[in-house]
């Protein structure tokens, strides 16, 4: 069986706000032990992405708002997709990790390297 | 044939020193794209590691030196190793790579799930 998005995705995504701190996002980036926070709207629509990396790029170059160094063109997921595509697209664009989202661009879910590596880790 | 992490693991490997500043780490990481930078001491040892995400602890929690953030209890791969090993190994620990060591501790390499979601998608 083709295992797609839907049956190895974070469901209970943690997301960021255009409106947080960098102070913040890092808070809960050690708080939840993660390092990929979708930045969603108020009607829970992705507006961009801001990893740990980006956290680094305001260390490193003296950035200071979170709208300096999140990226806002994602390249996403959806949930039927099949985790080879899935795999495709973080090799391609040098990412580890993919929002999920529904017709609407809104956010249902979350997939990493780590996800994939420890699906695939498990099956052999 | 079982993929082992010497046919996988990167071998030009960008590393740190222990007296280097959390910026300049950081500038390293923004400039390679990277997110795992081992710490070495002067004869190519592993000493520790410091990701991203330990960046980010700084800023959350207003850390000024790389001693405070790298973790030094290292979870390493030997180049022998099947890659399902390797998996393991960053699911258990929640980790997202290893540094490669020879018996003398050397860093030989890095491996990451980046990498093995790379091989593992493109094999199907
Ligand atoms: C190009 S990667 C390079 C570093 C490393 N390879 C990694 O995966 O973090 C870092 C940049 O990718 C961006 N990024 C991460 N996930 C993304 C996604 N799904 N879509 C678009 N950009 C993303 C981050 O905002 C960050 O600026
Ligand atoms: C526990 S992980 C949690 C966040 C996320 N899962 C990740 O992979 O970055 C973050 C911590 O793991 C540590 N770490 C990363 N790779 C490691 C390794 N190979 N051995 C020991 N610690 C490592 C980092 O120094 C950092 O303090």
């Amino acid at each position: 069986k083709t295992l797609r998005v839907k049956d190895v995705m974070v469901r209970d995504v943690i997301t960021a706000k255009e409106s947080d701190s960098i102070e913040n996002v890092a808070k809960i980036m050690i708080e939840k032990e993660i390092n990929h926070l979708p930045v969603v709207d108020e009607n829970n629509k992705l507006v961009g992405i801001v990893t740990s990396w980006d956290i680094s790029k305001a260390v490193a170059q003296g950035l200071d708002t979170l709208d300096k160094i999140m990226t806002r063109e994602v390249i996403t997921a959806t949930e039927d997709e099949p985790l080879e595509e899935v795999a495709k697209k973080l090799s391609k664009f040098n990412i580890s990790g993919l929002p999920v989202v529904d017709k609407e661009k809104k956010v249902i879910g979350i997939i990493t390297s780590s996800d994939l590596s420890r699906v695939w880790g498990s099956k052999k």
